[in-house]
This record gives C-alpha cells, sequence and structure tokens, in this order.
C-alpha cells in the first residue's frame, strides 16, 4: 500500500524484541576535539554486557510504576517543592495484561567503565537526569546491598583509592547529598531517587577507565554501602547532570562540557555515550535549541518544547501550556506532556489510528492508548513530532510513538506550571 | 511542564554542550 501523507508503515515484527545482538560496535562520530566513546546497551537484552544479560526484567508493570514515581519527583524538583514533598508519592496502581510480547526492556540503558587499579569493569546506568555517580563496595551483603553480577569494587584492592576527607572541599562540593562526616572523619553521602530508590555510603575518589585511552583520575564517586531499589542489571550509576559531582562536571576541563548519546532503539542493538567534541557550533544534521536550567532544579537540561505535530497536522495547544519547559531525561521512559498537550495528542492520534481499525488493547499503567497489533504483518502509523524553540524538530519513527503497543506519552503535572 | 522520556530519544543522538541540546536522527 501507498503511504499516506503523514503516515510511516513498519513491520510489525519491528515491535518484538531480537533475540542475538545483531549490531556491530556503533561507529560513534569522530569529531576534533577530545572524545572518549563508550558502548551503550540497553540494561538488559542480548547486546547487554554479558555479565548481566542473563538477569530477568523488572516486569513492565514494575517499570512503568518506577518510572512514574521518578517523573513525578522531576516534576515538584522543578516546581521548588521541598525535600519533604519530593519524595512520598504513591504511583498508582498498573495492571497489565499478560499477554505481551512486546519489546519489554527496561529501557535504561549502560555503559561499562572500569573502576581502580587494577581496573574493576562495572556496568553503570547513564543518568542525565542526576550527578552523583556510584557504585557498591565490598564489603556490602544483602540485604544491605543487591545482589549484582559483576564483582564488587574492593576499595581495599585498589591502589589509587582514596575516601574523601570530612570538610573539604570536595565533601562540601556534594551540596544537596546529604552530606556528613561519618566515622573516621569520612565524608558520607546519601541519594534518594525519585523512584524511591536510594544509595549511601562513602564519598571516594579513584580512577576511572573509560575507554583504553582515556581515564579520568582522581574520579570523585560514591562507595555504596547500602541500596535500595530497582538496581537489577547494574553495578551502580553513571551521573551525567549538570552540576559538578557528575562525570560532565569532573571532565570540564578535558572535555568542555560537552557530551552526545545515542540510545538504542531495540534491546539487540547498541548506542554510545561520547564525552567531549567541538563545543560550539553543533555538526551537520543536528537541529539544536537553546539549552536552559531552572534554578530550583539545576541538575537538569532543559529545553522548550513548543509544539507537537501529528500526521503533519500541528496540534492547536496554547504555547502557554509548554511554558514550564521539558527535561531532557535518559532516566525517565516515557515522555510527560502537559494535560492540555497530552489530550490534543491522544485525540489526534486516536483518530488517526481509527481509520485501520486496529484492536483495542487494555490500558498499560500510565499508558492509556494501546492496541493489539497481534496478527498484522505490517503497521501503519501517523507520524508525531516534536518542536522545539529556535524550530528543531524531532521526528519520531515508529519505535519513539508506540511502547509496549501502547502511545508512549503520558500526562505530567499542570499546565505550563 | 514536560519531561523528553529515553523512548523519544531513542535512535537520534542527543547532544549536549553548555548552551544547547541538539538532536540527530537515525544514529544508531
Amino acid at each position: 500500500a501507498v503511504e499516506a501523507p503523514g503516515y510511516v508503515t513498519v513491520s510489525a515484527a519491528s515491535f518484538k524484541p531480537g533475540s542475538t545482538c545483531s549490531a556491530p560496535d556503533p561507529v560513534a562520530p569522530q569529531r576534533n576535539g577530545t572524545s572518549a566513546v563508550l558502548r551503550l546497551t540497553h540494561r538488559h537484552g542480548p547486546c547487554a554486557p554479558s555479565r548481566t544479560s542473563s538477569l530477568a526484567a523488572p516486569s513492565v508493570a514494575d517499570t512503568l510504576r518506577a518510572d512514574q514515581r521518578r517523573a513525578e519527583y522531576i516534576l515538584r524538583r522543578v516546581s521548588g517543592a521541598g525535600a519533604q514533598q519530593l519524595l512520598g508519592s504513591k504511583a498508582a496502581a498498573a495492571t497489565v495484561p499478560a499477554n505481551w510480547g512486546y519489546d519489554i526492556g527496561t529501557l535504561n540503558y549502560v555503559v561499562t567503565a572500569s573502576l581502580g587499579t587494577p581496573g574493576v569493569a562495572q556496568t553503570l546506568e547513564v543518568d542525565t537526569g542526576s550527578d552523583l555517580s556510584w557504585v557498591q563496595c565490598k564489603p556490602c551483603s544483602a540485604p544491605a546491598c543487591y545482589n549484582q553480577k559483576d564483582p564488587l569494587f574492593d576499595p581495599a584492592q585498589s591502589s589509587s583509592y582514596a575516601a574523601v576527607p570530612c570538610g573539604g572541599s570536595a565533601c562540601a562540593g556534594l551540596g544537596m547529598y546529604e552530606s556528613s562526616c561519618v566515622s573516621s572523619a569520612q565524608c558520607g553521602y546519601v541519594v534518594r531517587y525519585g523512584d524511591g530508590s536510594s544509595t549511601t555510603g562513602v564519598y571516594s575518589s579513584d580512577t576511572l577507565t573509560l575507554t583504553s585511552t582515556d581515564a579520568v583520575q582522581g574520579f570523585l564517586f560514591g562507595c555504596g554501602r547500602a541500596q535500595s531499589g530497582l538496581f537489577t542489571g547494574i553495578d551502580g550509576l553513571l551521573g551525567l547532570g549538570r552540576l559538578q559531582p557528575s562525570l560532565v562536571g569532573q571532565t570540564a576541563g578535558t572535555y568542555g562540557g560537552a557530551f552526545s548519546y545515542c540510545l538504542p532503539t531495540k534491546p539487540s542493538t547498541t548506542g554510545y555515550l561520547a564525552l567531549g567534541g567541538a563545543s560550539g557550533a553543533a555538526p551537520a544534521g543536528f537541529s539544536t535549541t537553546q539549552l536552559l536550567s531552572s534554578p530550583s532544579a539545576p541538575t537538569y537540561y532543559i529545553v522548550m518544547l513548543t509544539g507537537i505535530s501529528v500526521g503533519g497536522q500541528p496540534l492547536s495547544v496554547p504555547a502557554s501550556a509548554f511554558a514550564g519547559g521539558t527535561v531532557v531525561d535518559t532516566g525517565t521512559v516515557v515522555t510527560r506532556l502537559p494535560p492540555a498537550a497530552y489530550a490534543a495528542l491522544r485525540s489526534a492520534f486516536r483518530s488517526s489510528m481509527a481509520s485501520y481499525s486496529y484492536p483495542a488493547a487494555p490500558p498499560t499503567g500510565i499508558l492509556d492508548t494501546c492496541y493489539n497489533f497481534a496478527g498484522y504483518g505490517a503497521v501503519t502509523l501517523p507520524t508525531v513530532a516534536l518542536t522545539f524553540s529556535s524550530g528543531a524538530t524531532l521526528t519520531l519513527g515508529a519505535d519513539g510513538i508506540l511502547s509496549f503497543g501502547c502511545l508512549a506519552f503520558a500526562a505530567s503535572g499542570s499546565d505550563g506550571g | 511542564m514536560a519531561i523528553l522520556g529515553n523512548v523519544q530519544q531513542r535512535s537520534f543522538e542527543v547532544r549536549i554542550d553548555g548552551a544547547s541540546v541538539g538532536f540527530k536522527p537515525n544514529s544508531c
């Protein structure tokens, strides 16, 4: 069939998870300026670091529940809510049909880096929505520490390890991470994430080896002694946020505070995280938008969404609905939109899909527009494009429109709050 | 307030420097 303008037809098989890692290592763009390129994969699935891939992915219901808590936390932080209000949200219970066959990777992304001397490889989730990096450290056993697949990092075995002392600038630099002096004048930290997970331990310094040619001497990170939450499949987290404790902040002198990443569409393909590259004018092929910041949540990378189109038709949503800004977050799975924008997107998408009579499927957690594509060889969707200030437009492919067979968007807090 | 989630970022190279965020399609 000839595709109507504004529509895209994809093979239904493209929604199925691949069982083998089909991608060779990605060829990340080589740009002038120093650049360390790390292989980036889905947290679970055939391309995940071999040591972790066999771990069972959390259920979709758990993933969406954790995602809802994270999104609510981010929204409250940007709105300047106090710390106590930030926590304690109760995500709506999600009932999920069991007959799913779709790609249910947990849609979080990891890189592998080595810590210490000699280096111990650690699988770390990349997170533009937080700053402090951490790994679990020996001695560390359940229940204080979750059962990670890779060897635990043992500071006592690393010749380049040092605990950060109390009172020094590094400890003071933790600021919002509840740094405090613990035993033997070491600098303790606590990080509480929006999905309810947490890590606490001793703030530390060691060599982080990113690639065979790039290492960060004296990298500051959390040596976690007690963690709780959905950490299956990772050994820790690599914070890429805007504040100083993040990897980006700590390597600004080397990589200029510029970085890029590509998140693979399927667990059977790979992407990359690249530190450095020329700052200034974006290379060819990019559409760029201004980076903004939120005084109440300085960690986040914020841009200004200005419009959405479905099937090539702009939605009639007032620009004021987007006035609150848009956080660019690798750790949030589903895009959240202000209610008026989401309602308009959902209505336009549903009416475009109606002409194809795909059977409806029950809502899935926060995703309320779902279809059952079983039995269809090909699926036709209206294109969805997000436009940002300065005209940068993200025209989404099918894998950016649907997830779990559902429209992969949800409503967030108040319009333009 | 909106959050651009990772489902919508997939396959784009997202480039962040001190002043801007750039998106390049079909990058991985």
